[in-house]
């Protein structure tokens, strides 16, 4: 199974 | 004093549309360089971005950096109030708490205003580094609607890869499977037909079918879409809007566990 993953993780907080 | 004006309403109308199934409320940030949007959908999966420029508007002044937080469907009451044709103005004071929205006809014998009062959002944004992408495919918008919705009815997921050959969007489920190849187009007679692809690298990646459908909204902001993938990075879905800016989505890829 794929699971989703949250966008967050993948862009770092400004 | 935040003013704007638009001679097409339409465009804002659109871009409405494209954003409000995905978000509640969002902020608009004005600046002297345009309005700029950042948002996640309320289950944190997927991010939009929106960039009109300054240049775009056919009058725009903004003395002062503004955040307009604002509730989507109540500004799609508004927008509903205005004809196709109609000139509209969006107007805000420094530290406003509301924003009004003129819309003026065409023959300018009907004016109406709308006031809406603005909203104190928590907002975090989150930084976007510039990225070389492995595959970066170009098609007509319409036809990524059509098969993002087609795919739908065969599973949760879709998988797209993309090779020198051209793009393929996969779904399985339940009722058995389904492919769809598109080659690069040999002869462009038409742009806004066709189907490029630029790669560095073949990318095969798995996204939610229910994101690319809420994203496909966009459809009527401009006749050509482009997907830009790289591994293990969510995906980037753009439209152009006009000569004013542009709306991209990104989508996180369905990971193995």
């Amino acid at each position: 199974t794929k699971n989703q993953s949250s966008i967050s993780t993948y862009f770092e907080k400004k | 004093m935040f003013e704007a004006r638009l001679v097409q309403s339409s465009i804002f109308k659109k871009v409405l549309e494209a954003i409000k199934e995905l978000l509640n409320e969002a902020t608009f940030d004005c600046s002297d360089s345009g309005i700029q949007l950042q948002a996640m959908d309320s289950s944190h999966v997927s991010l939009v971005s929106l960039n009109l420029r300054s240049d775009g508007f056919d009058q725009y002044r903004c003395d002062r950096n503004l955040s307009m937080g604002i509730n989507l469907a109540s500004m799609t009451k508004i927008m509903k109030c205005a004809g196709n044709d109609d000139i509209m103005t969006m107007k805000a004071q420094d530290n406003a708490d509301s924003v009004t929205f003129m819309f003026e006809s065409p023959n300018q014998e009907k004016m109406s205003d709308y006031e809406m009062k603005l909203m104190n959002l928590d907002q975090e944004h989150l930084g976007i580094p510039e990225t070389d992408y492995s595959c970066v495919i170009k098609l007509p918008s319409a036809e990524f609607a059509r098969i993002c919705r087609d795919l739908s009815q065969f599973g949760e997921s879709v998988v797209i890869s993309c090779t020198k050959e051209g793009v393929k969007f996969s779904a399985a489920g339940d009722i058995g499977s389904a492919n769809i190849k598109l080659a690069q187009t040999a002869n462009v007679d038409k742009e806004d037909e066709a189907v490029s692809i630029e790669m560095q690298e073949k990318v095969s990646l798995t996204f939610a079918c229910r994101y690319l459908n809420y994203f496909t909204k966009a459809t009527p902001l401009s006749p050509q879409v482009c997907l830009s993938m790289s591994a293990e990075v969510p995906l980037v879905v753009e439209y152009k809007i006009g000569e004013i800016g542009h709306i991209r989505y990104y989508l996180a890829p369905k990971i193995e566990e």
